[in-house]
């Protein structure tokens, strides 16, 4: 998975 | 972390706090929208399910435990605790016509098409029309309390500072999200009438009320 699924925002 | 994005947490939870505060310390929750608070409690919920799952760092965790606790807290306080005071009379925005909707885009246009993510999706698209039914309770009623005012507007300013949060983002290390980026944009559109009414009146003391 790419990073963007890696959701670091609130 | 950029200094606009930390703003712009900062913002979300002050205002957050303020409705908290404003309706456990007058004891009424006159003028707010129960909907659109049921709505946020919604939207952290299906937002933040890896809670437990996906650590990311003590700051992410505990402003997610923050969030969710106070929107849960304030939904009671409205339903609950004060709700002789809650203005069902105004409060009538469908919010099915903002569930529904976004449920249905959420399985059409995602990242990915995993639980999580569709819910993730959803919570992005939700949140963007969350507040409709606030702004709809102050049309109807034709104003607002100042504290309200302060409220809207640290909320709306939250998701502002998470769009400059995304340019400094997309310019610094290519990072870019059109579903969050777009959703936010037109979260932030639905306030541009209340900031100018809250900069050209609240600003200089007076109330805000929308011209009838």
């Amino acid at each position: 998975h790419d990073k963007r699924l890696f959701h670091d925002e609130l | 972390m950029n200094v606009f994005r930390f703003l712009g947490d900062l913002s979300h939870l002050v205002a957050i706090v303020i409705l908290l505060l404003k309706i456990w310390k007058t004891r009424s929750c006159s003028g707010i929208s129960g909907r659109s608070q049921i709505l946020f409690a919604i939207v952290f919920t299906t937002r933040y399910l890896d809670l437990f799952s996906n650590f990311i760092s003590v700051y992410n965790t505990s402003m997610k435990i923050v969030y969710i606790t106070c929107s849960y807290a304030t939904v009671y306080l409205i339903y609950g605790k004060f709700k002789a005071t809650y203005d069902f009379n105004h409060d009538t925005f469908r919010i099915e016509f903002l569930l529904v909707p976004s449920a249905i885009l959420a399985f059409l246009v995602n990242h990915d098409f995993s639980p999580l993510e569709i819910l993730w999706t959803f919570s992005i698209y939700l949140e963007s029309v969350a507040i409709l039914p606030q702004l709809f309770l102050v049309s109807k009623t034709g104003e607002a309390e100042t504290i309200t005012s302060h409220y809207l507007f640290a909320l709306g300013s939250y998701r502002l500072l998470y769009l400059l949060n995304w340019l400094w983002r997309y310019f610094s290390q290519g990072f870019y999200d059109l579903i969050a980026l777009l959703s936010g944009i037109l979260q932030t559109v639905l306030y541009c009438d209340f900031f100018y009414l809250y900069i050209s009146k609240v600003l200089k003391g007076k109330k805000l009320s929308l011209p009838a």
